[in-house]
């Protein structure tokens, strides 16, 4: 399966603390 | 329950692994000594954590690149994977750097980490920033400028993604002619 992601996908996770 | 945690922390993996690029214009140095990997990430979390860290473009000083590659090509019109293919071009206005810049780049950058091209994202090879004093270069590369479908697909979903007008025209040149070229500038081979 492709992994095809949109904009607001990926800016959903701009300030997302990362994960350990 | 299990999948949702899964989900929950896990990363969200890219279609490729990416490599950044810096190019710093040292004059007593070779092109390739100017050309720095800075690392290479293949995760939607890892992608951010590289961008909120490094200087954004319209702070970067005239003469410097950023270039994003999929991982295994170079930032260069030599490597087999590009030697073929060509570049859609933005060209900005002096001024378009405090206004535009970092959005154009930011967009361009998910295009391509996205894989937004739907079936022709394969035909991506990277993306190219150019900080210079006469005007700043924003660039999309692909692998075959004789795709004509590829080529114009992506050039149009580029075009939308940057929310550029109908009246803006972007071009595609290919690499093949930007390195034969005579005089300044170099015919486009599509246009949308």
């Amino acid at each position: 399966e492709k992994k095809q992601y949109d904009r607001e996908f990926l800016l959903d996770f701009q300030f997302m603390p990362a994960c350990i | 329950r299990e999948e949702e945690a899964v989900e929950r922390y896990s990363k969200h993996p890219l279609q490729n692994r990416w490599a950044l690029w810096f190019f710093k214009n040292d004059k007593s140095k070779t092109w390739q000594e100017n050309l720095r990997l800075v690392t290479k990430f293949d995760t939607v979390e890892d992608f951010w954590a590289l961008y909120t860290h490094i200087q954004l473009a319209s702070k970067l000083t005239s003469g410097c690149d950023y270039s994003l590659f999929k991982d295994g090509i170079e930032p260069m019109w030599e490597d087999r994977r590009n030697k073929c293919g060509g570049r859609w071009l933005i060209t900005l206005a002096k001024q378009q750097r405090h206004t535009e810049l970092d959005r154009f780049w930011l967009e361009t950058l998910l295009c391509v980490i996205g894989e937004m091209f739907d079936g022709y994202s394969d035909e991506v090879c990277g993306a190219v920033i150019n900080i210079r004093a006469k005007g700043d270069k924003i660039a999309i590369w692909t692998q075959e400028a004789e795709n004509r479908d590829g080529v114009t697909h992506i050039g149009r979903v580029y075009k939308e993604r940057l929310g550029l007008s109908s009246k803006v025209v972007i071009g595609y040149q290919a690499h093949a002619d930007t390195a034969t070229k005579s005089g300044s500038l170099t015919k486009n081979k599509f246009v949308v």
